[in-house]
Formats: C-alpha cells, structure tokens, sequence
C-alpha cells in the first residue's frame, strides 16, 4: 500500500482510539506526573483507604449483590470486573472501527474479540501503571502495587505479573497513536483456535503492520528495532492472558461469593 | 459459537445503543 494510505489508517485508528477509550495515556502520564493542575488522584493504600475510596470505584454497581455482607477485597474485586466489562464494550466498538473487521464473518469477529480483547485491555492498563502502582477508576484513584500484593491470596497474585509487564512495555515509549495500531494488530490475530476464514484476517493485519512499522519509523525515528520490540511483546502477552485466566478459573473454585460477570464468563470460557 | 457469545454477539451486532452491561 501508498505510504499515504498507510498514514490515513494511522490517522482514522488513532481517531476511533481517542474516541472509545476515555483515558489516555496522554492523560493517565499527566496524572501520574502531577502535571494535570487539577485533581489528585485519591490514594489507596490500606484497607482503610480502600473504604474511604470505594465511592470512586466505579461508576455501575451489580444488582443482585448483597454489598453488606461482602468483604472489602471481593467487593473491589466485583467492582474491577465491572470496569473491565465496560473496557471490553469500548475495545468491541474500537475493532468495529478497525476498516474491514465488520466484513469478516461474524463468528470470527466473535473469536477475534474472544482471545484479543484481554490482550488489549492488558496494554492498555501499562499507561496507567508505573512502579509503584496503578491509576484506577479513570485515573481518580491510585493504588498501590504494595496495597494489591498485601491482599490475601490469590487476588494477592493477580496484578504483580501486569506491573512487570507494564513496567518494562512503557520503556517502549508508545504514544496514544502507536498504540492505536498496536491494539488494532492484537485485534487482527489470524492464529486464534477456531477462526473459519482466516485470510482475509491476515490480509487486514498486514496491512495494519505496515501501518505501524511506518509509524514507529516516522514517530521514533532514533528508537532502533521498536517494530521487532513491539511485536515480541505479543508472545508475552499470551502468557499473561493464560496466567491470568487460569487465576480465574481458581477463584471460582474457592470463592464463594465469587461472581463472574456474564460477559467475562463468555469470554474466559473454555478460553485456554 | 454466536450462541455461546451472545453479549460479545450483541456488542458487535448493536451499533449504537450499547447492551446493558
């Protein structure tokens, strides 16, 4: 393709980024470095803060819930899954953005979100992360990476693999419109178990790879190897999907006031 | 598998109103 058609891409997927993602790394780097000359972010550090703060968390509640007799660390847990449903209806209509995605056959638009969509929300978290913790709750709170490796087992194990990741993924130094492409290369995987016409979702990949590698160029022209740094990190991110979704299936089975939202059940079902 | 998707069916079927999540 043109380079000027390759640029177009860049510019419409970046666009469609900013307009289905609310926070961006942009905004979330702003946050982190105090620069925002606005609010601070309210800090959870202790169980005592989490209390005081879970009136940010999250801004839908789930019904059928008894919130009394739930302890602290499940009911933040429950309030996680509900972002994070309303994180994979925003990555849904960012890929529904992606030109070509909404021709393919529909099954493999399922399967595409089905194994892209925790990858994605996995690199979209490293923006919101630095060393010492994370910003939740669209960047009003900051938690703690000690507070979260403090709770009790296993929710205790859930983030620690996603600090390393996102600590050494934010060396990279994307910016909003490199991830763009990047969340959109995830996206368009032609290996996924279970695709049916897997062509014409390679041929929109490479496209989109062509997009990003002339991006990177253009955007990190000092940054050597950033496409082959960039597209290395893909393999780590399958790992810590299978991790994570393995620590899933184990909160099921000791939690029992575990409950899965029905949209991640859907998705982590018989997933890896 | 639509049927054993059917939010992430619904997600990607409904352009505009968003299904109750």
């Amino acid at each position: 393709p043109e380079a000027a058609d390759l640029r177009a891409l860049a510019r419409h997927l970046y666009e469609a980024y900013l307009k289905y993602f609310p926070l961006t790394k942009a905004k979330a780097r702003a946050i982190l470095s105090g620069k925002t000359g606005e609010k601070v972010p309210f800090v959870i550090h202790d169980m005592k803060s989490l209390m005081e703060g879970e009136q940010f968390i999250n801004c839908r509640q789930i019904p059928s819930l008894d919130h009394q007799q739930q302890v602290s660390t499940l009911r933040f847990f429950h309030s996680c899954q509900s972002r994070s449903a309303e994180a994979v209806r925003e990555v849904t209509e960012f890929a529904k953005s992606i030109p070509g995605f909404i021709d393919l056959d529909l099954n493999d638009q399922v399967t595409l979100l089905k194994y892209g969509v925790i990858e994605v929300l996995i690199i979209m978290m490293s923006p919101l992360m630095n060393k010492d913790g994370t910003l939740i709750s669209y960047g009003q709170i900051f938690m703690t990476r000690e507070f979260l490796k403090s709770l009790r087992k296993p929710f205790c194990q859930m983030m620690e693999p996603k600090f390393e990741f996102s600590v050494k993924f934010n060396t990279l130094e994307l910016d909003d419109s490199d991830m763009a492409l990047f969340l959109a290369v995830i996206i368009l995987s032609g290996d996924r178990p279970g695709l049916l016409n897997v062509k014409p979702i390679e041929q929109l990949q490479e496209t989109v790879l062509h997009s990003l590698e002339l991006q990177l160029k253009l955007n990190h022209p000092d940054s050597l190897q950033l496409f082959a740094k960039l597209l290395q990190k893909m393999t780590d991110l399958r790992q810590i999907v299978t991790d994570h979704v393995h620590l899933i299936e184990l909160l099921k089975k000791t939690e029992v006031d575990m409950f899965l939202h029905p949209l991640l059940q859907e998705i982590m079902k018989d997933l890896y | 598998l639509k049927e054993k998707h059917k939010i992430l069916h619904q997600l990607l079927q409904n352009s505009t109103s968003p299904v109750d999540l």
